[in-house]
């Protein structure tokens, strides 16, 4: 393999454990003396090949997403990819994987603040196992979602407070961490509302010492619209708070996940470059992708 | 005259078209479409988007002299000559993808996670002969 290009460099993911190419489903064996199979298989073949042996005939165990989880994350998808797929251009973020975990368990408790309102207190526990070893953390976020379905006359205002603790971890050598900060709200009616709050500060330090166990429990509190009138909108509330999922912005400096400011860099170096063979032509089966005849006689004749 | 009045009506003959075929191969190294759908490899209960995906592929002859025009190294044409002249095991200059343009895929972990991740090299835009 030695003299092949690029072979060394591939990551532990192309040459896979055992089990992962010896049980690939015959029909990703490529055909004639494609030799070794999981090497030659394009990247996201790979990847997914990578999750589990019985992945491609039977159906692999798998937990189905939270529905507003799915929901929020097909919205960053159409915000960041266009229709065919391709990440969008405008788009400056320096992060190509953001993961969202549900919390695999949770206890509610909640009681009743004379000056804060009501606390809503949740321990939460996300299993980050996911997050491989070359995915670097740029950003976390608690996402919050209200729904404001509920029965609610005018849009309100208010402020939030929340903390967070990392739960029953104490040690003298590192004390427990916590995190807590204060922020404004604002509902309209009748309209979903999807809360991010940046627990970076908190999450980063246990993320960096391969923590993938995160306990934590969260305390809620908000003070919405006028205090006098506010049992209609803090019933409003109340009703729809739905434990947070866990939002995180990664940086995989894996060989086969796109690096932006590469392809910034390589546009920058190559501006003018060769003209080479690219326009599309429809094969009988395609529906489309048309050839332009003009632009193929008229590149000719220049030529 | 006399011959082409009894030749058969059809349109006078476009040199330009004669000439052609002597300089570009007919079936000349090119980007093609191929459109899959993840559905139909039944990838579609953990890809969530995109629904439909066009990695598109190169196909066509490598002419003998390449050069600029197909962006090719000069090696493609050293190849092309050895092939031609001292050793016909060694093979012609393939068609190949030069440049690639990558892909967002959202999927579903087998642990009911949700990941959005953008992939390398997931298209094909342009070819070349190596």
């Amino acid at each position: 393999l030695q003299h092949r290009a690029g072979s060394e460099r591939l990551p532990g993911l192309l040459v896979a454990p055992g089990a992962v190419s010896s049980a690939l489903n015959p029909v990703l064996q490529l055909p004639g003396g494609a030799g070794h199979g999981s090497a030659l298989l394009p990247p996201l073949l790979k990847v997914l090949a990578e999750r589990g042996p019985r992945r491609w005939d039977g159906e692999a165990p798998r937990l189905r997403p939270d529905a507003r989880a799915l929901r929020y994350m097909k919205r960053l998808y159409r915000m960041s990819a266009t229709k065919e797929g391709i990440p969008k251009a405008n788009k400056s973020h320096l992060y190509n994987t953001v993961r969202l975990f549900t919390p695999c368990s949770e206890h509610k408790h909640r009681h009743r603040d004379v000056v804060r309102g009501d606390v809503h207190s949740v321990d939460l526990l996300f299993n980050l196992d996911r997050v491989t070893a070359l995915e670097h953390l740029l950003k976390s976020v608690l996402l919050y979602s209200f729904d404001t379905s509920a029965p609610v006359s005018s849009s309100i205002t208010g402020t939030c407070h929340l903390s967070v603790k990392e739960h029953g971890f104490s040690s003298h050598v590192c004390p427990s961490l916590s995190h807590s900060l204060a922020f404004s709200l604002h509902f309209q009616v009748r309209k979903r509302k999807w809360v991010e709050i940046d627990v970076t500060s908190f999450l980063q330090p246990l993320i960096a010492t391969k923590r993938r166990n995160i306990h934590m429990a969260v305390n809620f509190t908000c003070l919405l619209g006028d205090p006098q009138h506010n049992t209609e909108l803090e019933n409003a509330i109340n009703m729809v708070l739905v434990p947070p999922s866990l939002l995180l912005y990664l940086n995989d400096t894996s060989e086969q996940a796109y690096h932006r400011w590469n392809a910034l860099r390589h546009r920058w170096k190559n501006p003018a470059r060769p003209r080479q063979r690219n326009s599309p032509r429809l094969n009988p089966a395609g529906d489309t992708g048309k050839e332009n005849s003009q632009g193929q006689r008229a590149s000719r004749q220049r030529r | 005259d006399e011959n082409l009045k009894e030749a058969p009506a059809t349109p006078p003959y476009n040199l330009s078209e004669y000439f052609k075929q002597f300089l570009f191969p007919q079936n000349e190294c090119e980007l093609h479409n191929f459109r899959l759908s993840f559905s139909q490899l039944k990838w579609d209960r953990w890809i969530i988007a995109p629904h439909r995906y066009s990695p598109q592929y190169c196909k066509g002859d490598c002419p003998r002299v390449v050069g600029h025009r197909y962006g090719s190294p000069v090696h493609t044409m050293v190849q092309n000559l050895i092939y031609e002249r001292l050793d016909p095991s060694v093979p012609k200059p393939s068609c190949v993808p030069a440049e690639y343009s990558p892909l967002s895929v959202l999927t579903i972990e087998p642990d009911g996670s949700i990941v959005y991740k953008e992939y390398e090299d997931m298209i094909a835009t342009k070819c070349t002969c190596r």
